[in-house]
């Protein structure tokens, strides 16, 4: 519990006027081995202490919490802040408006594309999935499965996701469906050929939305990850998956961080109704713990 | 402290800042330095070795040894059992082991119990194909356990050397997901007292400090005996087998490094260390 183990840290503050600079920096220490122990890559990790510190040094002691309490307070906020703010919506544009969603091997992009689709008709919209993994054995089975699950229609069957996006570009437009989700296969960041098909995907289709879905497990990889694929790929927000297990997710402070992106949706389960809109103060004291 | 002089804050930040990306976490970190720290002029052979050195020798010492899987052979059929969370990389790699087994003269056949997750069964049977094995299976949403007793059974009467068994992804926190596992484990014993012969978490490299809860849970709930770290083809470098080796004793028996069917490697400590510490 963060209260408990800071009050045992700064006792000594109450009477002082001021956090002194000795206070703070011991302070964020135990900050920091929390941060690195909850999945906080380090370079992540050193950047929120740095804001941190600047904040905690600048204030005065309040006389109504205790020293250790208002730290707490301090570290909190700051985290919440860092995760970002309310959740953003998912972007549009012309109808029918695609939708990407990419990142590395087995994060969940499949189960997302089928949760997102349910989440944007339950908003009165009126999705199609393509069938964008022409690699992975059975991508498009179990795509079609959870379309066929949530009567969701699925075009799939064509031998590159370029020209999977076409037939469901025209299906879309035939059928009055006014968002096409992109599922595409997994790929490591720097599997250079995978990166550039992607790239060419991202060029043709055009998306206003381009989702990276990570997985909330991740650990120090996070941040090199994330770079890579915004570094290569317009992305223009986060998904943090398979947050219904005992992970802290302090990957999700990571990419934040280095994308600087809104995280717009969580996974929480398995099932297609299991996607919740991101609220960054919850994150921030799970990763807190 | 002896050898301290040796050491300044600069080489210590260094070090700490290399296991710690490489996963192998905070206290698992700070505990391998003190030793080093405290073992600095100790010996004889550290003498000499700066301080990186003795830290590639003391992991590769943790690390090493024969593996957690002797493949014996010595009950047929020969039983492994896959397990892990959700995406790990198991279903592909059921096909690699099949595949590898192959390539040693040994025939498979691969246990479909993932009867829950869409199209886990027709990709699964994609990729027994690429190792050679064959595939038992039930309907979509049979009851996993019925599928392993099959199998066994179909396997004891055809007579494939190894069973591999491909589970549903699970996280350790679902109590009633790991009673299955256990229902499972359970299964395969009354069948034969020493299987399954092998049960083997399937880690995903990019795995943070969850992994030792993992390794904890699935170690309750299926009793593994080792790991196969995937994804070791990704600049993720999969330190934390160190402290799962350190607190729980589970080596590691193979690395995937890939999507092809032989993209997998049984462990070598000093390459997995050299990559740790790069
Ligand atoms: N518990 C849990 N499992 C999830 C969540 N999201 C996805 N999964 C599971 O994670 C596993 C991988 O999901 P997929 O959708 O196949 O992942 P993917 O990114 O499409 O995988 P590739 O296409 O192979 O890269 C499956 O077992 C999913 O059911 C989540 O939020 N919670
Ligand atoms: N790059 C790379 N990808 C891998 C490796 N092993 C597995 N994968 C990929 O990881 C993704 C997930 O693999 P699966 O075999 O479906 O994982 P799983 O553990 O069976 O997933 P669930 O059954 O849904 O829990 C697929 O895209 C695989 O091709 C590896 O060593 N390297
Ligand atoms: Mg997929
Ligand atoms: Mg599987």
């Amino acid at each position: 519990e963060l209260t408990e183990k800071f009050e045992r840290f700064v006792r000594n503050l109450k009477g002082q006027g001021k956090l002194s600079e000795a206070n703070v920096r011991d302070t964020v220490r135990e900050v920091r081995r929390i941060l690195l122990e909850a999945d906080v890559s380090l370079p992540a990790a050193k950047s929120f202490i740095d804001a941190v510190t600047t904040k905690a040094l600048g204030q005065q002691v309040l006389t109504s919490i205790t020293p250790g309490q208002q730290m707490v307070k301090v570290i909190y906020d700051e985290l919440a802040q860092f995760l970002g703010g309310a959740s953003e919506p998912v972007r549009f544009g012309k109808s029918p408006s695609p939708i990407l969603l990419v990142g590395l091997n087995g994060v969940g992009k499949t189960t997302t594309t089928a949760k997102l689709a349910l989440y944007l008709r339950k908003k009165g919209r009126k999705p199609l999935m393509a069938a964008g993994d022409v690699r992975r054995p059975a991508a498009a089975e179990q795509l079609e499965i959870l379309g066929k699950q949530l009567g969701i229609p699925v075009v799939r069957g064509e031998s590159s996701p370029i020209k999977i996006f076409e037939k469901g570009y025209e299906f879309a437009r035939r059928e009055g469906l006014d968002c096409i989700l992109v599922d595409t296969a997994g790929r490591q960041h720097i599997d250079d050929e995978l990166m550039q098909e992607l790239s060419e995907l991202q060029a043709f289709v055009k998306p206003p939305e381009t989702l990276l879905v990570v997985d909330g497990m991740t650990g120090q990889d996070a941040v090199k990850s994330a770079q890579a694929f915004s570094a290569r790929l317009e992305i223009t927000g986060l998904i943090l998956t398979k947050l219904d297990g005992d992970a802290r997710g302090g990957a999700a402070l990571s990419v934040r961080y280095i994308t600087g992106k809104p995280i717009k949706f969580i996974g929480v389960g398995e099932k297609t109704a299991d996607l919740e809109a991101f609220h960054p103060d919850r994150l921030a004291g799970r990763i807190l713990g | 402290l002896l050898g301290l002089s040796r050491w300044d804050a600069a080489e210590y930040e260094q070090l700490e800042e290399i296991l710690i990306s490489a996963d192998i976490g905070y206290d698992t970190t700070q505990q391998l330095l003190k030793t080093l720290m405290e073992t600095a002029g100790a010996n004889e052979i550290g003498a000499n070795l700066s301080p990186g050195e003795r830290l590639r020798l003391e992991l590769n010492r943790l690390l090493d040894g024969d593996g957690a899987s002797p493949h014996r052979f010595s009950a047929a059929p020969w039983v492994i059992l896959l397990v892990g969370v959700n995406g790990s990389g198991k279903t592909t790699t059921v096909g690699k082991l099949a595949y590898y087994f192959f390539q040693q003269g040994k025939r498979s056949a691969v246990a479909a119990a993932d009867t829950f997750r869409a199209a886990a069964i027709e990709q699964l049977e994609v990729w027994a194909g690429r190792g050679r094995a064959r595939v038992i299976r039930q309907a979509q949403g049979a009851d996993p356990a019925a599928v392993v007793f099959d199998a066994y059974n179909s396997v004891k009467a055809r007579g494939e050397d190894v069973l591999i068994v491909d589970t549903a992804g699970r996280l350790q926190a679902k109590q009633n997901l790991m009673e299955e596992l256990a229902k499972i484990r359970r299964v395969l014993n009354r069948l034969d007292a020493s299987a399954p012969h092998e049960a083997l978490l399937v880690l995903d490299a990019t795995t943070g400090q969850n992994g030792l809860s993992q390794a904890a849970g699935f170690l309750r709930s299926a009793s593994i005996t080792g790991l196969i770290v995937t994804k070791l083809d990704g600049t993720a470098r999969g330190g934390i087998v160190v402290p799962i080796r350190r607190q729980l004793e589970l080596p590691i028996a193979f690395i995937g490094l890939g999507e092809a069917v032989d993209d997998l490697q049984p462990f070598d400590a000093k390459v997995y260390v050299d990559a740790l510490l790069a």
